[in-house]
């Protein structure tokens, strides 16, 4: 995921 | 990764072990929607396709795991356990969750960040977790008793939700391109889902008096 994307959260 | 990004993870975990403790203490589910388990199960598998194909840490690559096992345990328990099934209160989980899910797949096709498999499933999966709770929510509201672990499972996931509101505006404020608007809108409404639990809750709580919903 692109940084600072909420994608990295669970 | 912030503190309140982290407890929000925490207070999710515990509300999880919280439930699997209420069902292997009390070997019962009474109270508990298990169209709510299915729909987390659910969720959790449509988001986290992800598991083999892109790593961001060993955390988060743990927590996927550890959120995927639990809830199918929680699944398999009320669906296949002789006795916890027993205690299923199956005449007061009636709420059709089959439009939960509809919905939230014509609402990934049509709102996603990008048209790929990857993309549309998580899409698919914030906006089902943001209604998730509802089946679990009504059949609280139909039986009105609420036992006590049940209240700290339910307090716990909205914790989580509320925790991670905290966590958007802390990265809104320090990272320069967090993209976040559909996870964002659609933890808005999920947190709002809770209000009206968490006021009883709150209630409860200050009166020194058990749960009670409102028929």
């Amino acid at each position: 995921p692109p940084k600072g994307s909420s994608h990295d959260e669970l | 990764m912030n503190i309140f990004r982290f407890a929000g993870d925490m207070t999710h975990l515990i509300s999880i072990l919280v439930l699997l403790l209420k069902i292997y203490a009390t070997k019962s589910c009474s109270g508990i929607s298990r169209k709510t388990q299915e729909l987390y199960a659910l969720v959790f598998l449509a988001r986290y396709v992800d598991i083999f194909t892109e790593f961001i840490s060993v955390y988060n690559t743990i927590m996927k795991i550890v959120f995927i096992a639990s809830t199918l345990a929680i699944v398999w328990c009320m669906r296949g356990h002789r006795v916890v099934r027993r205690s299923y209160d199956k005449e007061l989980d009636t709420f059709r969750h089959y439009f939960l899910i509809a919905a939230s797949l014509v609402l990934a096709l049509l709102v996603h960040e990008k048209f790929t498999f990857q993309e549309i499933l998580w899409a698919f999966s914030i906006y089902l977790e943001a209604v998730a709770i509802l089946p679990q929510l009504v059949l609280l509201q139909r039986s009105g008793n609420v036992d006590n672990l049940t209240g700290q499972y339910v307090f716990f996931l909205g914790a989580y939700r509320g925790l991670y509101i905290l966590n958007w505006i802390y990265r809104y404020f320090t990272e320069p391109h967090f993209s976040r608007w559909i996870a964002c809108v659609s933890g808005l409404v999920q947190t709002a889902l809770y209000a009206d639990f968490f006021y009883y809750y709150f209630l409860s709580w200050k009166n020194n008096a058990k749960l009670k919903l409102p028929a």
